[in-house]
């Protein structure tokens, strides 16, 4: 249930951030998405989707992100449209 | 709901579609009249009136395309399943608007799910989008961001309170009847797409599946089917209706006979995968969709002649068939092909179930479901025992419907086998 393969872990940051449940990487930081906030993202992901908030990849939500969907991300202002401040 | 942040300033939008989808049995004039009627869905709600114009004259507010892979936005296409569309917000941006369908989906209507993606559906969906409305999360609402099957009628179709409540906060209440066009429009009004006659479409009014009740209840490969008269409904594992509208039986299950007009209980068969519906005293073998020959009786099972069944499922932890009838079971031994001896058994035997259930099944993680009327109880994997705070009303849980626990229609869960409580006894070993 926990994504172990850098496949899976991959893949699962590319959809959750897709639609707006990660935000974008930022090029400066090379930053990691850390295992904790990746399971905040699944549990709010599972709970948009009404699926027990289990923060894991279980059957249901990997049955979920499979489903054919529109494209747009579901939470708004995380997915590219936060504006930057300019330092 | 969930609101974008930006809105039209204008009450009349014009729309238009550029491109066609390539590969689709819809005629351009049907993809125009489903397009249309999505757009209606919406304008009768808020007031907001839609003009078609001819887009190689005009470019509308809505500029309509059918497109693959990259298509110069920020969201390509990934090919059949995946993303379906997308249409982005209202604004001032030439783009504002605009709505974008993957050409290499099956764009389909009128037809059974699983065979194409409802381009009506989707196209209220991104209307939805170049109105202002983000996705909802609200079970009812068309802003869900997953696909759920065809949504019926367009004519009929009616938005869920949910995106009713986020369309008026938009663009206010409609207190007058909708706006008409006042132009002519660039073909004749569109009328609703027909549809053949179907022969194996139930003359009888689909049920509420909200009432419960079902006749039977079986997970049939990941997937739970709810069988009640000549319909079905199921649920994806994901815990989604595939349509909140039921299907006809005889258009999915091939060769079952028209006088079968219920399925008193459901199972796939663990060993070859087949998938028995139960009738009567008999019973008949399906290899998917397909009947595999003539219905057999119910005696091949164990049971006595002239019995029917009430429930039937194959339980995981010892691979063995159950069948109960009231208040009694029998177990039939699938890879011997032959009935347990010493059965039936009283179904208290399963402590806190109730007496002639409705249908059981076991879920995708082994756990056993019982259910009767508009409750369910759960015995947890391997066990014979029912979980505390069972039974429960099913449908919020299984079908998607509201709680309604002080509603008076709501029957009552019936009262369930004697739960196990401290006595004086003895048990021997070998007892």
């Amino acid at each position: 249930l926990e994504p172990t393969r850098a496949q899976d872990v991959s893949l699962l940051v590319d959809w959750l951030t897709r639609y707006g449940y990660l935000p974008p990487p930022d090029p400066a930081q090379a930053q990691l998405q850390s295992p904790a906030k990746l399971r905040d993202a699944l549990k709010v992901m599972q709970r948009f989707a009404g699926l027990p908030e289990t923060g894991l990849m279980d059957s249901q939500t990997v049955g979920a992100m499979r489903k054919p969907r529109c494209s747009l991300p579901d939470v708004l202002g995380a997915a590219g449209l936060v504006r930057r401040r300019r330092r | 709901y969930a609101l974008s942040g930006s809105v039209w300033r204008k009450r009349s939008l014009t729309w238009g579609v550029r491109s066609f989808p390539q590969g689709s049995q819809l005629s351009h004039d049907k993809v125009r009249t489903l397009l249309n009627y999505a757009l209606a869905v919406w304008g009768s709600e808020s007031g907001l009136s839609f003009h078609e114009v001819d887009t190689q004259r005009q470019e509308p507010d809505i500029l309509i395309d059918f497109v693959r892979a990259y298509h110069q936005d920020s969201y390509p296409f990934d090919g059949l399943g995946g993303t379906l569309a997308h249409a982005f917000f209202p604004g001032e941006h030439p783009i504002s608007g605009d709505t974008h369908f993957d050409d290499e989906e099956t764009w389909t209507y009128g037809v059974k799910d699983g065979e194409g993606t409802d381009l009506f559906a989707v196209a209220v969906h991104e209307f939805g989008h170049a109105l202002g409305l983000g996705h909802s999360s609200a079970p009812s609402s068309i802003m869900r961001p997953f696909y759920q099957g065809p949504v019926g009628d367009p004519a009929k179709y009616r938005l869920s309170p949910d995106d009713l409540e986020g369309l008026q906060q938009l663009y206010g209440r409609v207190h007058q009847t909708p706006h008409r066009p006042t132009r002519r429009p660039l073909a004749p009004p569109p009328q609703p797409p027909t549809q053949l006659p179907d022969r194996n479409r139930p003359s009888v009014p689909a049920p509420d599946r909200c009432e419960g009740n079902f006749d039977a209840i079986a997970n049939i490969r990941g997937e739970t089917f709810f069988f009640k008269g000549p319909w079905f409904w199921r649920l994806q594992p994901s815990g989604q209706l595939v349509s909140p509208r039921p299907a006809g039986l005889h258009r999915f299950w091939e060769g079952l006979p028209v006088q079968v007009q219920m399925v008193q209980a459901a199972y796939a068969r663990p060993g070859d995968g087949r998938i028995l519906l139960f009738s009567g005293p008999q019973f008949w073998v399906f290899r998917d969709r397909q009947l595999d020959g003539p219905p057999r009786p119910l005696t091949e099972l164990g049971l006595p002649p002239g019995e029917v069944v009430d429930a039937v499922f194959s339980w995981p932890s010892n691979g063995k068939t159950y069948l109960i009838r009231g208040q009694r079971y029998w177990r039939f031994d699938e890879a011997a092909r032959r009935a347990d001896p010493g059965y039936p058994r009283d179904l208290s035997l399963w402590e806190g179930a109730p007496p002639a259930p409705d249908d059981v099944t076991v879920s995708n993680t082994g756990d056993t479901y019982f259910f009767k009327g508009a409750h369910y109880w759960r015995f947890p994997k391997g066990s014979v025992k029912v979980e505390p705070d069972f039974p429960q009303p099913m449908g919020p849980q299984w079908l998607d419907c509201p709680a309604s626990t002080s509603d008076p229609h709501v029957p009552k869960p019936p009262q369930a086998t004697p739960r196990s409580r401290a006595c004086d006894c003895k048990c021997e070993i070998n007892r």
